[in-house]
């Protein structure tokens, strides 16, 4: 679960 | 992480490598544009804002640091190598770029994830990658005759994109929560900016032609 600024992608 | 994401860094990766190549090994920057090397400095710059504050993976701060750090050589040498500077092609490379910068800020400021320094500069970043190519395709367009590394700089720099977008279906498809609009819409609209040069990419890959973009 990630919040919606969690980025993971470049 | 899945293989559309994976295919899509890979193929950006590339993207850099052959630029990279293409300065280092013939020394010349003849068709490529420094106005969308600089808009790509920025974008990174202020995409990685979080490259120091949240540990993703190992892959993920690694890519970040050669993306950061590859985008500002490239605009370095083309500015102040004293060989490499002789051959831009300063009078064709003028779109005024300013507006992309602007447009894309303006844009941030109004539609944005959370109206934090961050996030703000993140939805910049992304505004600004998918017209970032402009300069360079109107430069391509101007300079006639595209050489083989830069045609193949910028058919990868596009197809990069396109995977990525296979890559946010997928999440859409396999993660409950996954909405990333912001990067969606823009990565469209990033890829179909680069349609009509995939089609004379094509035909020129095709008829085993040089590849000519109508000016």
């Amino acid at each position: 679960d990630y919040d919606d600024d969690y980025h993971d992608e470049l | 992480m899945n293989i559309f994401r994976l295919a899509g860094d890979m193929t950006h990766l590339i993207s850099v490598l052959v630029l990279l190549l293409k300065i280092y090994a013939t020394k010349s920057c003849s068709g490529i544009s420094l106005k969308t090397q600089e808009l790509y400095a920025i974008v990174f710059v202020t995409r990685y804002l979080d490259l120091f504050t949240d540990f993703i993976s190992l892959y993920n701060t690694v890519m970040k640091l050669v993306f950061i750090g590859s985008s500002l050589a490239i605009v370095w040498c083309m500015r102040y190598h004293r060989v490499v500077r002789r051959s831009y092609d300063r009078e064709l490379d003028t779109f005024r770029y300013w507006i992309l910068l602007g447009v894309s800020f303006i844009l941030a400021l109004v539609l944005h994830e959370k109206f934090t320094l961050q996030e703000v500069f993140w939805a910049f970043s992304i505004y600004l990658e998918a017209v970032a190519i402009l300069p360079q395709l109107v430069l391509l367009q101007r300079s006639g005759n595209v050489d083989n590394l830069a045609g193949q700089y910028v058919f990868f720099l596009g197809a990069y994109r396109a995977f990525y977008i296979l890559n946010w279906i997928y999440r859409y498809l396999t993660e409950q929560r996954f909405t990333r609009w912001i990067s969606c819409v823009s990565g469209l609209v990033q890829t179909a900016l680069y349609a009509d040069f995939f089609y004379y990419y094509f035909i020129s890959w095709k008829n085993n032609a040089k590849l000519q973009l109508p000016a």
